[in-house]
């Protein structure tokens, strides 16, 4: 299984579509302070079913949905599409043998958030069930936050355990 | 349950102790379950001995040391249980050159025994150089993203004062 | 007790309210005291409404966006009460190049205002290139630190990678 | 009241005795990870009256005291002194009318420790008052630990209250 492209639209500064190849080994993301690099890793977060706002920098879910600029109206609906190459066939077997997986989920102003798999709608606990198969959920350590390593060098020990947990 | 976790910490302290070394040469560093005979109620320690001084706890180390010595933990938690993509936000900002360096060797170590994609979000220059492709993200227009790709030299100029 | 504090909030608000203006032209931001009607209970909020955007808490601005806003509050305290000693420990460190620009010219403005003196830790060359003086630290024998007076060039090779 | 100057000995990794002029303007420090430019600090905000042994990030007090390398033993005793210019005569009356102001902390192994200004033993409480009357003590605001701007970004609103109370 591996994460090969994102796609973000409406979500926090992405308002325009973009999206973004992601190839083997190591990408750089580069810019100044406030133009979207760590809402780019949130949105990453975000598909993969995360369930805390607070951890998005956000007072409740839907913030995550562009809010709008003196030149710009705010949106309604936010989308992000990770796709993944399964030829390895190593995804989950629930989800069929297609090669191809996209991820989809889309929050709507007083809707809360919808996922489908391949277009069809799912619920939230299977797309976490998804990533957590493969040891990769919304949560898991290998993504860190911008900060996260400061509140790793000054978390409390039982907290710091907590790392450990996500990945046993 | 509980048995796991043992085991996880095991794996998980074997690979931070070989990373450590390789980070600090001559220095050792080990993790420690805490507080309690139950794998889940007890704290994690990290127990550091710096080359050429005494055991004591991370928190002796100076802001960049400890930096640097969190992110070989979560390296070596990573290793214990590689996930297909991995992802770092400004991890690198408390380093000086050197520590810079270290890390960037400890990344390219990562890439070389597992599959994993990585994206690494950065403002130094030395880190930059080192991957393998360069995303700029930009706001020509105020409060919007975009993103491109870039080469090494328009990166730099990205980051320069405006 | 409870009015010199009313007393000095509105103090530091205003110096606050004029330095992030300066910061981030075209934006606004304020203080308030919250929760309760004592100040002595009170909790601190930073709203921010930076250029273009609609208010909100400090914490929905970037990494770097957040350390100057905080930066600038400290600035703010500082000027109700200037201390004869400002110590600042490596507070540039999430800033790119255009906000390191501005956090020196705003550390120039604390310099004019004040008869106090300045001690800034930083790794970063643009900052080292707009202070009065340099020291380096170093510990040519391992563990042990010294400490000599440094120009700009010497500086630079001593953060580069050894 | 300027300060001007600051004498280290046996401080943490200054076991050499260090002196450091403090000139107006401002001073930059610089160096690699770990060399001491924060130890540099923080024997400034000891020497100040500093309690607590954990803002110093020791564990207790004595850990400030230079604890050896392989090479060098550990030592019994860390003295720091602050020479002050009092020539605007604007230093607390007590200290008299000296123009110039030295006041030294010295702490000894199983002994606690021990604070002088001008040569003449003084209680601790004594140097908190005379920098806190100048608006400058151990925790004042003006004094920015590293990782510090990050807790007050981080921190709950009534915590970051106290950073008000400081000034007032
Ligand atoms: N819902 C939203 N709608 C529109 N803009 C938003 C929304 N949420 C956040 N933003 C904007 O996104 C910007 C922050 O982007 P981000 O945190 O990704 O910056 P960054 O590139 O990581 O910067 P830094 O280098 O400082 O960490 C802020 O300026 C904020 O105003
Ligand atoms: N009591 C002590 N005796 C001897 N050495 C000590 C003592 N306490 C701390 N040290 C050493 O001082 C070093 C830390 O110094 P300091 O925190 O000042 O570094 P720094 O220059 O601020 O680095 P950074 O740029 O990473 O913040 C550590 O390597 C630590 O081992
Ligand atoms: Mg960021
Ligand atoms: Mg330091």
């Amino acid at each position: 299984m591996r994460f090969v492209r994102l796609r973000i639209a409406g979500f926090k500064s992405f308002v325009n579509p973009v999206e973004a190849p992601i190839d083997e080994g190591v990408t750089g993301i580069v810019g100044p302070n406030g133009c979207g690099k760590s809402n780019f890793l949130e949105a990453l977060r975000w598909v993969m079913g995360a369930t805390s706002a607070k951890a998005m920098r956000a007072g409740g879910m839907e913030d995550v949905i562009f809010s709008g600029t003196t030149e710009r109206p705010a949106r309604n609906h936010a989308e992000v599409t990770l796709v993944i190459d399964n030829s390895d066939g190593l995804a989950p077997s629930r989800l069929g043998r297609d090669t191809v997986i996209e991820v989809s989920r889309r929050i709507t102003r007083g809707q809360g958030s919808t996922y489908r798999i391949n277009g069809r709608e799912t619920r939230a606990r299977d797309v976490q069930l998804l990533f957590a198969d493969a040891s990769s959920g919304a949560n898991s350590p290998a993504l860190v936050r911008q900060g996260q390593i400061n509140e790793l060098i000054a978390a409390k020990p039982e907290n710091r355990r907590r790392v450990l947990e996500e990945a046993a | 349950g509980r048995a796991r976790l043992r085991e996880a910490f095991e794996v998980i302290d074997g690979h931070f102790r070989n990373l450590f070394q390789t980070l600090f040469e001559g220095g050792e560093a080990h993790l420690a379950l805490v507080d309690s005979e139950d794998p889940l109620e007890a704290g994690l320690e990290i127990n550091v001995s710096p080359p050429g001084k005494k055991l004591g706890s991370l928190s002796l180390m100076s802001g960049g040391e400890q930096a640097l010595t969190a992110t070989a933990l979560i390296f070596a938690v990573f290793l214990s249980n590689p996930a297909p993509l991995c992802a770092l936000d400004e991890v690198d900002a408390p380093l000086d050159d050197a520590n810079v360096d270290r890390f960037c060797r400890m990344l390219a170590e990562m890439r070389r025994l597992t599959d994993t994609r990585f994206v690494v979000i950065t403002h130094n220059p030395v880190t930059m150089s080192r991957m393998d492709r360069l995303y700029g993200v930009t706001m020509a227009e105020r409060g919007v993203s975009q993103i491109v790709s870039v080469d090494l030299q328009e990166a730099e100029r990205m980051i320069a004062a405006e």
